[in-house]
This record gives C-alpha cells, structure tokens and sequence, in this order.
C-alpha cells in the first residue's frame, strides 16, 4: 500500500500573474511527482499541492525563492489516512 | 438492514453494493437496481433507478465518485439515495416529482478506482485500464467523453492525472454510462458529483464560449446554491467550467449538453479548507444534507420546465 509519510499537502494562496505563471512552471515539472490537487488557473482560486516528502526542501525552495506565500494545509498526509482507516474499522467493527 | 447502516461512515465498495441489495429490496416499489456493465477490471456497475412505474419516462442522471479518491461524492450519493427513498410519499415535491420523472443514480462510477483508493493507494483518481508502452496505468474519466476529446484541459501523456485516454469512450465505464444514456433516450437532467472546491458548473469545459442556454442554466445554479447555503453557510461559486475553474475538454456533462440534455451541472461538494480529499466522515451527512437541498431545487426545475 502506497505511503504517504511526511508528503504535505500545502496552500498557495496566488497573489498574482506572474505567481500564477510560476506555479504552472511547477506543475509542468514530473520529476517532482508532484499532485496538484488544485490546480494554478486564477489568482481567485487557491492552489493546493501534494507535496512527496523527497521533494518538499526543493519545492518550498523554489516557492521562498520566488517569493511565493505558501502555508501547510496538511502536515502529514499519512496521519490523517490512518486516522481515516482507524475509523472506518472501528464503525465497521460497531455495524457487526 | 438500511436502518442500521451507518450513512456518516465512508464504506468499501461491497459494502456499498451489500447495502444497495438491502436497499432495493426494502424499497421495491420504488427502486430497482440496473446492472449497466462491468469495469476495466470486471465489477459490476450498478444504477439504482427511482421510479413509480412507466417506460422510458422523463429522467434525471446522477453520477458520483467518477474520481474515485474524492470519497465524499460516493457517500453523498448512499445518503441521497435513501432521502429520495425515505421522502417519497411524504414529502409532496419528491413525490410529485416521482411521479412523473425517473431518477437514475450511479453512486460509484469508478468502482475500480474506488476499490485501489481503499487497498493500494488512497490517492487514485482515474481508472485502471493499461496503457500501452507504460506503467502507468489509468485514464481521467472525466476527459474521456466525446466533448472536445483530446482538446485543451486535457493530457495526452498516460502517466498524468488529467490523461484523456487512446479515444473518445474508450474506458469502458465512461462507455457503459454513455450507452445506457442514449439507449433511454428520454434524459433531461444530468448530474456529476465531485468534490472538492465548493462549486457548481454547467457546460462547457472544452471551450471558453458560452453555452446556448448560459442565461437559465446560471439562474438555476444559483438559485440551487442559495438553498444549499442556507443550511449551513457553506460558501459555493457558480459559473461555467471554463471561467470558473479551467478549460477542460472530454468532461461528461459537456458531453450530455451537446447529447441535448439541457440541463447539465457539475457539483463540486464540501471542502473544510483544511483536508481536501481526506474530508473527515463526520462531514458526510453535514454535506449531503446540503447538496440534497440544490440537488432538489435542480430536479423540481427540471419537473416544471420540460422541453
């Protein structure tokens, strides 16, 4: 099963064009395995991005290079997965 | 029994069908469950089809959870499923409705992907189908439909999230849905329900330019939104896809617009701000019940304007 440990999922809330233009520029790079879960269209939208915890220094250096504010929206994906699976088996376990 | 299923919880895919068996059978008078084909990976799709009886009547689609890691469609659509079941006969506007529409509700549209989202990777959003000359697998269903295919919105690389696929219809649950709606014929509302970002859209995607029926169809979104918002506040913006999230071509209710099915709209349910596809589950009901009240105010538009 895929882990998420340490992955992030963080907030740009977009302030301009030319930040709009810098996230696209990121989204276009695939070594990054990045997963923008939304994605840079409009500086009225925010973009939120799953970070893989291999790249979170270089992607948050490339968003405090370019002067792009940026907050953590998810600090730990997989905390919250297993806090959903724990749930779910414990309503299973109830429902029997 | 349906009495005890616990609708504030997210559920695997046989439960889901366990509970759909139960469902029926509860409810025979009114829902009966179509088997419309199988997924990539050979699952059974199943409809739950609302109806008081007659042939090929005017009808309402639903589909929910066609991304599959966007859980919260999915148990919206178990919770809707039992409203419309439970209201029938004592609330007057469902009833009037059923009695002379049909309503047509694809709770998992992806069940394959639903299915990796809760054993391999609970991120998967697409379906499971091979792509030739890759590993990686799968393709947006929701770039799939024959609307614009392979335009703008839409990746031709088989390894990205948004990939639109070999050809038009080529994932075979786009297909089986496809297939079921042209053989009825008689479809006057179609519904897609997705999450996450607290919007409500209707066609198109693949262009920027308007849709013939713009005018009606915003009125209608955003007087379903005032009556989702009522309940709790929850905040929606309304628009068409392109102008309000991006162009995206191969999208389904682009598709069903340009089939004739006037009434085309796209949810995208609840978020917190704060989980995004991790939407915890004591949110579910909370956001059903929310998106029932727009999901009703759409249908009793539909009922009271046919074309």
């Amino acid at each position: 099963e895929k882990s998420f440990t340490g992955d992030q999922v963080v907030r740009v809330d977009v302030q301009s064009e030319e930040q709009l233009k810098l996230l696209q520029v990121l989204e276009s790079e695939e070594k990054w395995n990045l997963d923008f879960w939304l994605h840079p269209v409009s500086t009225e939208l925010p973009v939120d991005v799953l970070v893989p915890h291999t790249h979170l220094a270089a992607v948050k250096e490339y968003l405090q290079a370019h002067n792009i504010p940026f907050t953590v929206m998810i600090d730990n994906l997989q905390e919250l997965l297993d806090q959903e699976k724990a749930e779910m088996k414990e309503n299973h376990l109830r429902e029997h | 029994s349906t009495r005890s299923f616990n609708f504030g919880a997210y559920h695997r895919l046989e439960t889901i069908y366990s509970w759909m068996d139960t469902f029926v059978a509860q409810h025979s008078n009114l829902v009966t469950k179509l088997d419309i084909g199988r997924s990539y990976e050979n699952r059974p799709m199943y409809v739950l089809k609302f109806s008081t009886g007659g042939t090929k009547r005017p009808a309402i689609w639903i589909d929910l959870g066609i991304h599959s890691r966007e859980w919260v469609s999915q148990a919206t659509g178990v919770w809707t499923a039992n409203k419309i079941a439970t209201d029938y006969g004592t609330d007057a506007s469902l009833t009037s409705l059923l009695n002379t529409m049909d309503i047509y509700m694809l709770i998992v549209a992806n069940p394959d992907g639903y299915v990796v989202t809760h054993t391999n990777n609970r991120m998967w959003r697409k379906t499971r189908s091979k792509n030739s000359g890759y590993a990686c697998l799968g393709v947006d269903p929701n770039r799939n439909w024959n609307a614009g295919f392979g335009g703008p919105g839409a990746s031709s690389y088989p390894c990205s999230e948004s990939y639109h696929g070999p050809s038009a219809h080529s994932e075979i649950e786009v297909k089986n849905m496809v297939n079921l709606i042209q053989s009825h014929g008689n479809f006057k509302s179609f519904i897609s329900v997705h999450s996450y970002s607290q919007l409500l859209m209707y066609p198109y995607g693949y262009t920027c330019r308007g849709a013939p029926h713009q005018a009606e169809l915003d009125s209608v979104a955003k007087a379903a939104v005032q009556k989702l918002s009522s309940l709790y506040g929850t905040s929606y913006k309304v628009g068409s896809i392109c102008n309000i999230i991006y162009q995206a071509s191969g999208g389904s209710i682009d598709w069903s617009y340009d089939a004739g099915i006037k009434y085309s709209f796209a949810f995208e349910l609840r978020d917190t701000g704060r989980y995004g596809f991790i939407l915890p589950a004591d949110q579910i009901i909370p956001t059903a019940s929310e998106t029932w009240l727009a999901l009703k105010h759409i249908m009793e538009y539909v009922r009271d304007h046919p074309y």
